[in-house]
């Protein structure tokens, strides 16, 4: 295969492992459904809520065990969080459609399979529309035959944002925003024949990460303002903290 | 606002040794 730099090495020595990931949330879901059971069926939204809540629980404790990450202040880290979560999160979705899923159907993170034809044909026209930009996504990102390597490099790229406003180590943060960056051209060169349009298509994927990211704020806010959103978890608290 | 980031807080503070 080909070689990989000391720096993706260590990157990816810091990612969950995902039965692990797996067994955790299905045993939170466990717990959770004994609590539904005795008023009525859980919606699929809140389901859904809770599944995205748990693995954002896994993206912090991911991110508060990694390279670099410990060194920070609390306070770094909080703020690096706020603005990221929401790219972090759909990174996993879409990531893990790509390592382990199947074309037209997405596999959640606790191995179930949904049908994306069903998604969009119950979703309404807000959901319906980020399904489909999501999988052509997914579909771009196939195409680049993006790796696990890649994208462990991918998620410190996004949390390291030297853009955030008010950070106390901010040339901490750029400079490994900038090693990673340097880490993940390395990378793609060893194993692409197309070099550089390669590594531009991944920051072409990241930009639309970005702005799906931001639909799925959107999304959710308005889910949260008509009261559908669960209240008291971590998935809410971020959203707050995002529009205070 | 510092009651707001409550669980995130927690979650990042947390001590491993105990």
């Amino acid at each position: 295969g080909p070689r990989i730099p000391q720096l993706v090495l260590e990157f990816l020595h810091c990612d969950p492992d995902e039965l692990q990931l797996r067994r955790k949330i299905i045993a939170r879901l466990q717990q959770e459904q004994t609590g539904w059971e005795t008023h009525r069926d859980p919606e699929t939204f809140s389901l859904m809520c809770t599944i995205a809540d748990q693995m954002l629980c896994s993206i912090v404790e991911w991110a508060r065990t990694s390279i670099f990450f410990r060194q920070l202040k609390v306070s770094d880290q909080m703020k690096l969080l706020h603005h990221g979560w929401s790219e972090l999160l759909l990174l996993d979705i879409i990531s893990r459609q790509i390592l382990y899923g199947k074309e037209g159907s997405l596999l959640l993170v606790t191995g179930q399979e949904v049908e994306l034809s069903d998604i969009v044909f119950h979703a309404g026209p807000a959901l319906a529309s980020l399904t489909q930009r999501g999988q052509k996504l997914v579909e771009k990102l196939h195409i680049l035959k993006v790796d696990r390597q890649e994208f462990s490099c991918i998620k410190f790229f996004i949390l390291f944002n030297p853009d955030v406003k008010e950070l106390e180590d901010h040339g901490l943060i750029k400079s490994v925003q900038e090693q990673v960056e340097r880490a993940l051209l390395e990378y793609t060169l060893t194993t692409s024949s197309q070099y550089l349009s390669r590594f531009v298509d991944l920051l072409l994927c990241l930009s639309e990460l970005r702005s799906l990211s931001t639909l799925m704020e959107d999304y959710l806010n308005f889910k949260h303002l008509s009261g559908e959103m669960p209240c008291n978890n971590l998935l809410s608290e971020m959203l707050h903290a995002k529009q205070a | 606002k510092k009651k707001d980031n409550a669980l995130l807080r927690y979650l990042l503070d947390k001590d491993d040794t105990v």
